[in-house]
């Protein structure tokens, strides 16, 4: 979702419908229809709607077609339906609807006609101060697309209006540990929650510094494994540099290769990193747990699952949503009950066979068995020579090369000769992020 | 004289133009820059409109070609919302009643 930076100051909005004629529909019908859109974003957050009979009300909704005064001319049936601005004073707020549309009305149906219901919960979405997502199930994509008779907000849309106004109540609170209200979190003195007035959003929530050292996880197998020596980051503004740090896990999902640091991960595709990054990793799937300051590997299953370890447990996603069932024990994979962690999972391209990496040793997940095959673990030096042991991170990139992390460096491992490219690692930041 | 119209044209298809304008479309929702048309400067080189509509695709969840294919133009025929996809039309919140 994205957050345009306006947003209103009180939660008891007024509406009002101000066209008198509508040539083509019931006048009853479409403000039937127009209270509904509001009850939508009304269901999800603190605002409630009132409609009035005045033009001083909150939001205005206009039908209207052609050049009609505010720069923006509709351009007749089809293309642009409609068009609403964001929180403010004077025409703040308002939807304009394209009058030469065909309107449909009490959710009928009709190949040639458009759902007013379904436009207008989007246009009120941009009146509350949400802009367009990419997300293709969301409310607030642009194009507009129908909606499902048992019909619920997306999260992405949910997720939108309840950092801007709060959520209905605790239960739904609840859903999202992260976006509870000032009032309701823990420790309000680490809460700045602020919308950056040049939008594109940049949210900043609630959360436990990364500033304190994280607590260092021993290993209690019978093999003696090092402590994990403590991550190191420099942190500004509460976010690690990715200048200075290094990362708990990186991974290639859906093309783009993401590095996870505390809570928040950074995403970076062909151009660099995106704009809108780092995140919070909880903005991006949903429901891991609020307690959660690292993950300690992350990788994309064939089928196009992502797998999150963290500690003694995985979890499974479909997208941005955690699948029922799960997180599950990581002794549900065959890996023994010892282990406190996972450091790394991969995907290797070569056999499409899944490794996973912790302390000195790795595995091979079999697929169709569901478990680890048999003869493993190995050791690391024994296969991946010069990757080291205890890594931070692994992941296959788009070079076809096995890239192994640790503290601030990483090592190319190259795949035909079996061994890393140079003894000497290499800086991350400089690499990847074009440091100097 | 205002033309009389047939009563078989389909109203639905009268109203689905292809955006023949394609900078207009990318303009109209923030892919391009609309300063180009204070400036007068239409000629804009192929980078920009390639990276124009792979940003286009990106958003709108079609194969990023950076080009104008069958899958963009069937995206742009697609009724939408008037608001800018990129950053909040210029003056449309400032604007006062």
């Amino acid at each position: 979702y994205t957050l345009q930076g306006q947003k209103w100051h009180h939660v008891n909005l007024t509406w009002s419908l101000r066209t008198r004629r509508l040539d083509k529909v019931d006048h009853g019908w479409v403000r039937s229809d127009l209270n509904k859109a509001f009850q939508v974003w009304a269901k999800y957050s603190k605002l409630t709607f009132r409609e009035v009979n005045s033009e001083s009300a909150d939001i205005l909704v206009f039908f209207e077609k052609g050049y009609h005064g505010d720069g923006y001319p509709f351009d007749g049936p089809g293309q642009v339906l409609a068009h609403a601005f964001f929180p403010g004073t004077g025409r703040g707020g308002d939807a304009h609807f394209d009058e030469e549309e065909e309107w449909l009305v009490a959710d009928k149906t009709s190949k040639d006609g458009t759902s007013l219901f379904r436009v207008a919960v989007h246009e009120f979405g941009h009146s509350l101060g949400l802009s367009h997502s990419s997300a293709e199930d969301a409310l607030m994509f642009p194009w507009y697309q129908d909606l499902k008779s048992n019909f619920e907000l997306p999260n992405d849309d949910r997720i939108g209006i309840q950092v801007l106004y709060g959520a209905k109540n605790d239960k739904i609170w609840g859903d999202i540990p992260a976006y509870r209200p000032t009032s309701q979190r823990p420790d309000p003195s680490t809460t700045v929650p602020t919308i950056s007035s040049t939008a594109r959003t940049v949210i900043t929530k609630s959360m436990t510094s990364i500033t304190n050292p994280i607590t260092p996880v021993t290993y209690t197998t019978s093999r003696p494994m090092p402590p994990r020596r403590p991550p190191v980051a420099v942190v500004v503004d509460d976010k690690p540099d990715f200048c200075n740090t290094s990362f708990d896990a990186v991974s290639i999902i859906r093309k783009d290769t993401f590095f996870f640091k505390g809570k928040y991960t950074w995403r970076l595709g062909p151009k660099g990193v995106y704009a809108g990054y780092p995140a919070l990793i909880s903005r991006l799937w949903y429901n891991l747990p609020e307690d959660m300051n690292q993950v300690d590997a992350v990788y994309e299953r064939l089928d196009g699952k992502i797998v999150f370890f963290i500690g003694r447990q995985y979890y499974l996603f479909d997208g941005n949503n955690p699948l029922r069932g799960y997180p599950k024990p990581l002794t549900t994979l065959g890996l023994p009950e010892e282990l406190d962690r996972v450091d790394a999972a991969i995907v290797w391209g070569h056999n499409s066979k899944t490794y996973i990496f912790s302390g000195t040793m790795y595995w091979r997940f079999d697929d169709e068995t569901g478990q680890m095959e048999l003869d493993y673990p190995r050791d690391i030096s024994s296969v991946w020579r010069g990757a080291g042991y205890n890594i931070d991170a692994a992941f296959q990139w788009h070079d076809g090369a096995t890239y192994f992390f640790k503290n601030r460096d990483f090592w190319k491992f190259n795949d035909l000769r079996m061994r890393v490219e140079q003894e000497e690692p290499r800086s991350i930041g400089e690499f990847w992020f074009n440091c100097t | 004289r205002p033309i009389q119209e047939s009563n078989n044209t389909s109203r639905r298809a009268r109203s689905t133009p292809i955006y023949e304008d394609v900078q207009g479309y990318l303009m109209k929702f923030g892919y391009l820059p609309e300063s180009d048309l204070e400036t007068g400067n239409n000629l804009r080189d192929g980078s920009q409109l390639h990276d124009a509509l792979r940003t286009l695709q990106t958003f709108g969840n079609i194969p990023i070609t950076g080009k104008l294919d069958e899958a963009t133009k069937q995206l742009m025929k697609r009724p939408r919302c008037g608001v800018s996809d990129i950053s909040p039309t210029a003056g449309q919140h400032r604007t006062k009643r």
